[in-house]
Parts: C-alpha cells; structure tokens; sequence
C-alpha cells in the first residue's frame, strides 16, 4: 500500500564532543504502509530510548532542524510531558503522531505538514508535528485541531510554536501562539 | 493528484498482517 509521501526516519544521539548536525543521522527512508511497519517493529519505542535522544520522521528531502528552507519559516505544535507521564503517554502519542503523517489525517493541509519529532529529555519529554510557513492562521489552527483529535487529548495541552522564535530565544521560555 | 489517505484503524489492521 503505497503512501502519499516518501518519508525519512531521523535519529539523533547526544554527544556533547560532536557538533549537533553530526549527531544527527538519517537511518532510512519508506514509502508504503509494511515498509513503515516494518521499520516500527524493528526499532526501540521512544520509551525505550536514553535521555538526549531523538528520533524525527520528516518528508523525504527535508531535514529535520529549523534551518530547512521548508521549516525556517514555519513552526510546531508540541505536547510537552513530565516523566511521569512517560510510560503509559509517550509511546501511544508517538504512533499516533506517525499515523497522522503517514495516513496524511490532515487531508489538503497536510501539504504544509514537514514531519515530526519526539525528544527524550531528562525532564520532560516533547512530541512536535512541525509545519512550514502556513497561508492563514485557520489552517494552523485546522491542523492543531485534528492533530490534538488524533491523539484524544484534553484541552490546553497543545501550543503552537513559531520556529523563529525557538531559535532566537536566550534562557525564556518560547512563548506559545496558539494554546488548544 | 490524488492524495493516497489511510485511517488509523486501516493502518493499525496492517501492522500484523504477514
């Protein structure tokens, strides 16, 4: 069964002497619904993974990082959860993110989806769907909408994060432009 | 094109299929 896209599955490992880029590794690419399952069953579940890790799913051909000509301008919807809630959580929202992206849930807007991203941090760990720079903010908000529909979350737990400010920020926190 | 969309059901159903 073929897919609408070729995506490309990113890892990265942290390893403070290396430059970030060169943690970062592209480990395959699929395009059809058993190549995606195949490559899922074969691989640790973000659970699994140690603290400083990432794995990123993104369309084949581009990268993963806010410098792609296709993200700079674009930005992220995140759900953010302590460790706690890592077990039980962090799994499930990450197939569901994949399945949004593969399915391509989004219908017309999903040509604005780039790919996504789960971060295993120390503290708290991060699940984004990244998206290039949108026409409107309906169709930000259109895409947030179904995406926190397609992970049955409550209310006020997604925000939405403009790539710029990410990458500009000093010690503050980035703010959120949208909350849903 | 047509864009090629699969359902989450329709996606979970393949993950165990030979």
């Amino acid at each position: 069964h073929p897919l609408n896209s070729r995506w490309a599955l990113w890892f990265f490992k942290n390893d403070r002497s290396r430059a970030w880029r060169d943690n970062l590794q592209l480990v395959t690419t699929f395009d059809t619904v058993e190549d995606f399952w195949a490559l899922y069953n074969h691989i640790q579940l973000p659970s699994k993974l140690s603290s400083g890790c990432d794995y990123a799913v993104f369309k084949d051909g581009i990268q993963p990082m806010w410098e792609d000509s296709r993200n700079k301008k674009g930005g992220r919807w995140l759900v953010s959860f302590s460790r706690q809630g890592r077990y039980s959580e962090l799994d499930r929202l990450w197939l569901e993110t994949l399945l949004c992206l593969i399915g391509e849930s989004f219908e017309e807007q999903s040509r604005a989806v780039c790919g996504a991203v789960v971060n295993i941090r120390t503290k708290r760990d991060k699940i984004a769907l990244w998206m290039r720079e949108m026409e409107s903010q309906a169709a930000v908000l259109h895409i947030g909408r179904v995406y926190k529909e397609c992970l049955d979350l409550p209310t006020k737990t997604i925000g939405y994060q403009v790539h710029a400010d990410a990458a500009t920020r000093s010690n503050s926190p980035v703010k959120h432009k949208f909350v849903l | 094109g047509t864009r090629i969309i699969y359902d989450r059901k329709f996606l979970l159903e393949c993950k165990n299929s030979p």
